[in-house]
């Protein structure tokens, strides 16, 4: 998994 | 985009018509905690500062607009508007409790040490318990009128389906949000109780009404 997500949710 | 996401958002755009609709048509907040609404504001003015450096969609850029114009609007209905049905001597949650852990939370876990990822990760936090001062006058006042419950069940319903949300971008895009996700799982759960009484009672015809 992605250590450091986009911030695409609300 | 999937469809726990989407239904979850339209859940939450949802609850926020319906609490304007409450307040415009009782000409009145009573019932509403002026001080988890300022939170609500908070949360997402210093989660949506993206708006100025990044691009997701048009979706989210409407939607983020949306959630901070309401929020400031319903807190402009509360303070001016229909402040003499806000009754603040029922509404003494210590906001305080909430702020300074929240932001020590935010030292401790984030994604990256910048201020917008730290004032992110605050959010994240905040949010989770930011409806504590409106759980907190429910069970003071213990009763509320339906159109309220109606409004706190789109707002619960709308963390509820987060979860599943975040399940399944696990599967499909390996995605995962720790932070998010532990924070949306404890917000979820304060809903527990609240659940449990709206659909014994309310769904059933009945006045929300905690047991004395």
């Amino acid at each position: 998994p992605t250590a450091s997500p986009q911030h695409d949710e609300l | 985009m999937n469809i726990f996401r989407l239904l979850g958002d339209l859940s939450h755009l949802a609850s926020i018509l319906i609490l304007l609709q409450k307040i415009q048509s009782t000409r009145s907040c009573r019932g509403i905690s002026f001080k988890t609404q300022a939170l609500y504001a908070t949360v997402f003015i210093t989660r949506y500062l993206d708006l100025f450096y990044d691009w997701v969609s048009l979706y989210n850029f409407v939607m983020k607009i949306f959630f901070i114009a309401s929020s400031c609007y319903v807190l402009y209905l509360m303070k001016y508007k229909y402040r003499p049905t806000h009754d603040p001597s029922i509404d003494t949650f210590r906001v305080e409790y909430l702020l300074g852990p929240c932001a020590v939370l935010a030292l401790l876990f984030h994604y990256r040490f910048t201020l917008p990822e730290l004032l992110w990760s605050f959010s994240i936090f905040l949010e989770s318990v930011a409806i504590l001062p409106q759980l907190f006058m429910l069970q003071r006042t213990g009763e509320a009128e339906t159109i309220t419950t109606h409004y706190l069940a789109a707002l619960g319903a709308y963390r509820a389906l987060y979860i599943p949300n975040w399940i399944y971008r696990w599967f499909t895009e390996d995605m995962v949000d720790p932070i998010a996700v532990t924070a949306g799982i404890v917000q979820t759960a304060l809903y527990l109780d609240f659940f449990y009484v709206y659909f014994t009672k309310v769904l059933q015809g009945q006045k929300f009404e905690l047991p004395a």
